[in-house]
C-alpha cells in the first residue's frame, strides 16, 4: 500500500481538460439547462447566481442553500441528459 | 412530472422508430433490444404502440453521434451530457440522439456478444476459466490464427461453450460491405493500412476496407470494437496493448498510475513513454436500456422531473431493478390515457437471428482449429432453435423462457419456428424437422398431423427450408439447402442444384418463395429474393435485389416466405409480418395463435 516512490502525476494528450474555475462552470451549467438568462438579460449577475442556484437545487431535489456548495458541484459535473431543466 | 410547454403530444398512438446507426460498443442486436425494451417501458401504460422501421421516415429516429451530430446541440466527450431528445412534431421533433463517446453498455460493464463457436451468440462470461487459469478478457490463447475468443459460461474446461468476441477479423457492421470482415492491409489514399482507421472521417469512427483497395472498390465496414478497446483518450476504440511501459515501469493491465481521479487507462501502444497514445479502460459505463427510456419519455412530450427517484429525473443513475415510478406514469397518462394493452405482442423485435450458421464442431480452442464459417459454407443447417441469449443480466429484465428445445413431433403449437410454410391445395403445410401438419382455411383451429414427410414424398429430406406450388401446373417445388426436387403427383424430378436455376452461390438456401402471376415466383434467400420464369425454369435478369428494395418493413432474413390468402407471409422467429400486394405491412402478430390458430 505504501508507494515505494512519489506519484507522478501527468497531463494526458488530447485528455479535455477542463481547465474552468467552479464558478465558470457553474454559470455555464445553469445557462446551458434553462436557470439563467443570457448575460445581457441580467442586472446583477451575484443576486441572479443566488437566484438561479436556489431555483436548480430545489428543481433537483438538493438542499437549498443558493449557494455554490459541494454537492451542487457534484451534481454539475454528473452525468446527464443533454434536455434543459427549464423552459425550452 | 412535467410536459413541455403546450403540452406537446402525439396525434396518433401507433408511432414508429427507426435505428439509423449503431455504436462500436454494443452488438447491434443488443442496442436493439435495449431500444425496444426502452419503448416497451411506455407502451406497457399507455395504449401507445411503437414499430420498428428498417427504412424511411419514422416518428422517432434514433442515432448515435459524437461533438457537433448535425443538430446545433452538441455532445461533450465522454461522461457530462450522455443524450438528449426533442419533444413530439416532425422533422427532427420526436428524435432522439446518444452521445458515442459514452461507453454504452447495459450498466454493469462490457457486453461482449459473441458469434459463430457454439453459444449461439450468448454474452461472454467474464471471468472464465480455460486450461486452469482465469480470464477476465477475450482471448487468443488455443488459437493459431490469432482469432480472440471466450467462454459463454465461467468454465470452458468443464462445459466447453465458447464463441468468437467482436472483430474486424470477422465482421463489420454498417457501411457497404453486408457485413463482411476487414481486409488487412488494404489501400485507403494511396496509403497502406493493416489496422483499422479513422483517417477520413471527422467522427472518430474506426473504419476498414472489406477489399484490398478502398480506392478501387470502395467497399467499406465500421470495425466493431474489442472488448479492451479503450474510451476518449488520443485513440478512442483502439484496443489497449499489454504489456506496455509508462514512465519506464512495465504495465500489464490498465492503471491509474499519473492520474488524481483515479480513473484507470492504458496505452494503446507497447510503449506510452515514446508514442503517447492513450485511453481509459471499460469500465461500468452507462446502460443504454435506462438513457434510451428517459430520453424516449422526452421523444413522447415528458420534461424533466424533480422527483429524484422517478425515471425522468435528468441525472444518470444505475438502477439494477427498474420499475417506471408512479410520477412518470401520472406523466405519460397524462398525455397519452392510461388504458393498459396486452404486452405480449410487443415482443416483435427480432432479437438473435435464428438462422446463424453454427458450426458446433467441437471444442474449439485446441491445436485443431475449426473453420470460420465463410459465405460459401454449405455445411447443413442446425435444426435446433438457438436458445435466445441470456442479456438479463444487469437489467433483470425477464426473457421468454420456454423450454427448448420442445419435441415438434406431437405438438404444432409448441414449435419456436418452422422449417417452412406453404399452402398447398388449398391448406396451410407447415415443416419441421422430417414432420409435417396440415390447417384448412375453411376450418380455421384444425390443425391434422403430424404426417412424416417421407411418407408423402420419399425423395424428400427431413430438412425443407421452403416449398410452394405452381399455380398452373400445380407441381409441387421443395428445396432444402442448395437442392430442390419437383414432385408432379407421386413422380419426382430431383435434386437437383438450385445453380440450374440460375441462383448464384450466395444463397445457402431458399427460404421462401412467393407465387406472382404470368408464370412468375419469387424465390428468397438470406436479404435477396430472385424472380423465377416457371417456362423456362431460369431466374430472370437483374436479380436478385435486395428484399428490402421491394418489401419495406418486412424482417429482411425472414426465416418463411409464403403467399397465403393473397397476402405475403414473412416469418421470423414466432412472429409473422403480413404484407398486402400493395407492399403495405397489414398485420404483426404471432404464428402460433394467428395462422396456426393455436389457444
Amino acid at each position: 500500500p505504501l508507494h515505494s516512490r512519489p506519484q507522478a502525476v501527468i497531463t494526458f494528450p488530447g485528455e479535455l481538460v477542463s481547465n474552468l474555475t467552479d464558478l465558470q462552470l457553474a454559470e455555464s451549467y445553469l445557462l446551458r439547462f434553462g436557470y439563467t438568462e443570457s448575460e445581457g438579460q441580467t442586472r446583477s449577475r451575484q443576486v441572479s447566481m443566488g437566484k438561479a442556484l436556489r431555483r436548480m437545487q430545489k428543481q433537483l431535489g438538493l438542499e437549498e442553500t443558493g449557494e455554490l456548495d459541494a454537492s451542487t458541484l457534484a451534481t454539475m459535473r454528473a452525468p446527464r441528459c443533454g434536455v434543459p431543466d427549464v423552459g425550452r | 412530472f412535467l410536459t413541455f410547454e403546450g403540452d406537446l403530444k402525439w396525434d396518433h398512438s401507433d408511432l414508429t422508430y427507426r435505428v439509423l446507426n449503431y455504436s462500436p460498443d454494443l452488438d447491434a442486436s443488443v442496442i436493439e433490444d435495449a431500444f425496444a425494451r426502452a419503448f416497451k417501458v411506455w407502451s406497457d401504460v399507455t395504449p401507445l404502440t411503437f414499430t420498428r422501421l428498417q427504412s424511411g421516415e419514422a416518428d422517432i429516429m434514433i442515432q448515435f453521434g459524437t461533438q457537433e451530430h448535425g443538430d446545433g446541440y452538441p455532445f461533450d466527450g465522454k461522461d457530462g451530457l450522455l443524450a438528449h431528445a426533442f419533444p413530439p412534431g416532425k422533422g427532427v421533433q420526436g428524435d432522439a440522439h446518444f452521445d458515442d463517446d459514452e461507453f454504452w453498455t447495459l450498466g454493469t460493464g462490457i457486453v461482449v456478444k459473441t458469434s459463430y463457436g457454439n453459444a449461439n451468440g450468448a454474452a461472454c462470461h467474464f471471468p472464465f476459466t480455460f486450461e486452469g487459469q482465469s480470464y477476465s478478457t477475450c482471448i487468443s490463447e488455443g488459437r493459431s490464427d490469432g482469432l480472440l475468443w471466450c467462454a459463454t459460461t465461467p468454465n470452458y474446461d468443464t462445459d466447453k461453450v465458447y464463441g468468437f468476441c467482436p472483430s474486424e477479423l470477422l465482421y463489420t457492421y454498417d457501411g457497404n460491405s453486408d457485413g463482411a470482415k476487414c481486409v488487412f492491409p488494404f489501400i485507403f489514399e494511396g496509403k497502406s493500412y493493416d489496422a483499422c482507421t479513422t483517417d477520413g472521417r471527422s467522427d472518430g469512427y474506426r473504419w476498414c476496407a472489406t477489399t484490398a483497395s478502398f480506392d478501387q472498390d470502395k467497399k467499406y465496414g465500421f470495425c466493431p470494437n474489442r472488448d479492451t478497446a479503450v474510451i476518449g483518450g488520443n485513440s478512442q476504440g483502439d484496443p489497449c496493448v499489454f504489456p506496455f511501459t509508462f514512465l519506464g515501469q512495465t504495465y500489464s493491465a490498465c492503471t491509474s498510475e499519473g492520474r488524481q481521479d483515479g480513473k484507470l487507462w492504458c496505452a494503446t501502444t507497447s510503449n506510452y513513454d515514446t508514442d503517447h497514445k492513450w485511453g481509459f479502460c471499460p469500465d461500468q459505463g452507462y446502460s443504454l436500456f435506462l438513457v434510451a427510456a428517459h430520453e424516449f419519455g422526452h421523444s413522447l412530450g415528458l420534461d424533466h422531473s424533480s422527483v429524484r427517484d422517478a425515471l425522468m429525473y435528468p441525472m444518470y443513475s444505475y438502477i439494477k431493478d427498474f420499475h417506471l415510478h408512479p410520477d412518470d406514469v401520472s406523466g405519460i397518462q397524462f398525455l397519452y390515457g392510461e388504458q393498459v394493452r396486452w404486452a405480449p405482442l410487443l415482443w416483435l423485435w427480432p432479437h438473435v437471428p435464428s438462422c446463424l450458421p453454427g458450426r458446433g464442431s467441437g471444442p474449439v480452442p485446441t491445436a485443431q482449429v475449426p473453420d470460420i464459417p465463410d459465405q460459401t459454407s454449405t455445411q447443413a443447417e442446425d435444426t435446433t432453435t438457438p436458445a435466445e441469449p441470456d442479456l438479463a443480466t444487469g437489467d433483470d429484465y425477464p426473457m421468454p423462457t420456454e423450454p427448448s428445445p420442445v419435441d415438434p413431433s406431437s405438438d404444432a403449437c409448441k414449435v419456436n419456428s418452422f422449417d417452412a410454410i406453404t399452402e398447398i391445395n388449398g391448406e396451410l403445410h407447415f415443416f419441421k424437422s422430417g414432420n409435417y401438419w396440415k390447417s384448412s382455411g375453411s376450418r380455421k383451429g384444425t390443425i391434422q398431423g403430424p404426417f412424416r414427410i417421407s411418407a408423402t414424398w420419399p425423395a424428400l429430406p427431413a430438412l425443407i427450408n421452403a416449398a410452394f406450388q405452381d399455380v398452373l401446373t400445380k407441381k409441387l417445388f421443395f428445396f432444402s439447402g442448395r437442392r430442390f426436387w419437383v414432385y408432379t403427383g407421386s413422380s419426382v424430378v430431383g435434386p437437383r442444384g438450385i445453380e440450374k436455376l440460375g441462383i448464384g452461390k450466395e444463397a445457402e438456401r431458399i427460404s421462401g418463395a412467393l407465387q406472382r402471376g404470368r408464370g412468375k415466383v419469387l424465390l428468397f434467400s438470406g436479404e435477396k429474393y430472385w424472380r423465377l420464369d416457371m417456362k423456362v425454369q431460369k431466374v430472370d435478369k437483374g436479380y436478385p435485389r435486395l428484399t428490402d428494395d421491394t418489401f419495406a418493413g418486412v424482417p429482411l432474413n425472414a426465416h418463411d416466405v409464403f403467399l397465403y390468402q393473397g397476402k405475403y407471409h414473412f416469418c421470423q422467429d414466432r412472429f409473422y409480418w403480413r404484407m398486402t400486394p400493395r407492399y403495405q405491412v397489414e398485420r404483426v402478430g404471432y404464428v402460433k395463435y394467428d395462422i396456426l390458430n393455436c389457444p
